[in-house]
């Protein structure tokens, strides 16, 4: 057994769920926030077979997009305490952040 | 170290909790919701020994219920793009899902 | 590849969480609540490699503070049913407790 974590964007995590459910896996959904942009995104736990996993990286991947997006980046540690200098940069953000990690036990009570 | 991941329903997540800490064991709770039926459960994460995780699979097991529950699917794929037909389906939730994940690092700073 | 689960204090959690991102790591942080004490926290998920585990361990710890904190802890279980006797008792919380699961694979995708 193996238990899939994927950070997903916001926009992407509902068609995400939903094709998995279709595929017939079971989805768990938290929302959480990127650390970096500070914007929510979506964690989704599937816990599925070795076999499996393959399936659920395909499907979650055909449906996250990839996009590029420009974020005003602040440094506020670059001139001294009150530098709020901010500055456009474009960073490539969404597509899917998947970790697939080994279930010891699995129960269903 | 292990630590135990368990999916309950709404309604029993506190008093899961609640006897999760009443037998010594810590346990931090997150809101998730479920990708089928749509609706809030309760995550709960139990860092324990490998010794104890017996333990702690019990307690859960002892206080989450299973129940039937009948919804309502809508199958918006069967007929064509706006095809949205419901049928009642009766199906079995509640319980837990539980997946004991191992731990090769764990530290209280 | 590992997966760092870290469930800090809410007050902590914004500054843990910039401090990993200035030292380069990615963060995705979820709110959550602790079992015993009921109040809000956060649980940071970072993944890296096993060589940046320290580092993620060290930062974490060094902006987490423990603090401690006196409770009324409830007792409705020591006199019968409808005892609510309650008595103070200091316990140390904050810093930071941290689990470390091996990520048998990544993808980006
Ligand atoms: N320390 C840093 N310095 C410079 N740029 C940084 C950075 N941390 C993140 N970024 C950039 O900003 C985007 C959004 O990151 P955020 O942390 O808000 O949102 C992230 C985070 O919530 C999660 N994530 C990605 N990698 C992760 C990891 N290794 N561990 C935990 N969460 C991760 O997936 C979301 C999207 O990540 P993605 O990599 O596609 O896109 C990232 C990346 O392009
Ligand atoms: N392997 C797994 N990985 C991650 N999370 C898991 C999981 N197995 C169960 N869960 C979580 O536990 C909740 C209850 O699942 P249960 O299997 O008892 O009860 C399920 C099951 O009887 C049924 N179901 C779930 N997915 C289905 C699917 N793809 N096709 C048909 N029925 C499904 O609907 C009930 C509610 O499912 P829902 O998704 O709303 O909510 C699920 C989900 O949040
Ligand atoms: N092994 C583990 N598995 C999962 N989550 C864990 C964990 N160890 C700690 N946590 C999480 O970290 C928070 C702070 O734990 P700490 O041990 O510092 O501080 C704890 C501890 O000093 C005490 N405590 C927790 N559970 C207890 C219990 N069953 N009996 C007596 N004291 C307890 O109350 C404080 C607050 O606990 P609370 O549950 O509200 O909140 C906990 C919980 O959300």
């Amino acid at each position: 057994m193996k238990l899939v974590f994927a950070i997903v964007n916001n926009e992407d995590g509902n068609l995400v769920m939903r094709e998995l459910n279709k595929a017939g896996f079971s989805v768990t959904k938290m929302a959480s926030t990127g650390g970096f942009l500070r914007a929510g995104n979506t964690t989704l736990l599937v816990g599925t077979t070795e076999e499996e996993v393959q399936t659920v990286v395909d499907v979650i991947s055909k449906h996250s997009m990839k996009r590029r997006q420009v974020v005003f980046t602040p440094e506020p540690y670059l001139g001294g305490a009150m530098d709020y200098t901010t500055y456009p940069e474009e960073i490539e953000t969404g597509g899917a952040t998947i970790f697939v990690v080994d279930v010891e036990r699995f129960e269903k009570v």
